[in-house]
């Protein structure tokens, strides 16, 4: 399941 | 942070900056696609709306500041400023870059993660920002003859996608949970754009001439 973790890149 | 998405950060960071440089101190945007540069511009101004509403780091922050000031600063000069508007090659430029803008919208309203405002706007720029080169590459392929910076800009553009598929694989193998396919996939295509530029870019390297793309 995705979390919001890939939001911390640009 | 690993060393992938910092170099990643970093290329294209170099790459803003090889531009904004060039179009500052020579005062030409020549060989620059404006529309590209208009379409870097609704990606960060439609991804980094999260600025306001989630902290991250202070990287993180200042990043997404340094690229949204660049972006919108290019695009600023090309069309407004007194002698760099005079240096672009309107009549070049002619990718109908709005084509590109409306499908990008109407793919993330139907495939994304979340159906949130914010959530639609992040998928959007996602897949806005892997086309967003093309009108550069169309305006590339038509004047042929390409100055070095503009040459440069392209290939750090190149070099930080690069990386970022290298940071994805990394992520994928040491973070549990890091499965992201909409960004994958988005990021793979971009990559793949380059993919044509960067062989002309090495041949030319390789035989120690000007970059020049065939018609």
């Amino acid at each position: 399941v995705a979390r919001d973790d890939v939001k911390d890149e640009l | 942070m690993n060393i992938f998405r910092l170099a990643g950060d970093m290329t294209h960071l170099a790459s803003v900056l090889v531009l904004l440089l060039k179009i500052h101190t020579i005062k030409s945007c020549a060989g620059v696609s404006l529309k590209t540069q208009e379409l870097y511009a609704i990606v960060f101004a439609t991804r980094y709306l999260d600025i306001f509403t989630s902290f991250y780091s202070i990287y993180n922050t200042l990043m997404k500041l340094i690229f949204l000031g660049s972006s919108f600063s290019i695009v600023w000069y090309m069309r407004y400023h007194k002698t760099v508007r005079r240096t672009y090659d309107r009549e070049q430029d002619t990718f109908r870059h709005w084509f590109l803008v409306l499908p990008c919208l109407l793919l993330a309203l139907l495939i994304h993660e979340k159906f949130t405002f914010l959530e639609v706007l992040w998928t959007f720029s996602l897949y806005l920002e892997a086309v967003a080169i093309l009108p550069q590459l169309v305006l590339l392929q038509r004047t042929r003859n390409i100055d070095n910076l503009t040459g440069q800009y392209v290939f750090l553009l190149g070099g930080y996608r690069g990386f970022y598929i290298l940071n994805w694989i990394y992520r994928y193998l040491t973070e549990p949970h890091f499965v992201h396919w909409i960004t994958w996939i988005a990021g793979l295509v971009q990559t793949l754009l380059y993919a044509d530029f960067f062989y002309y870019y090495f041949q030319s390297w390789k035989n120690n001439k000007k970059l020049q793309l065939p018609a």
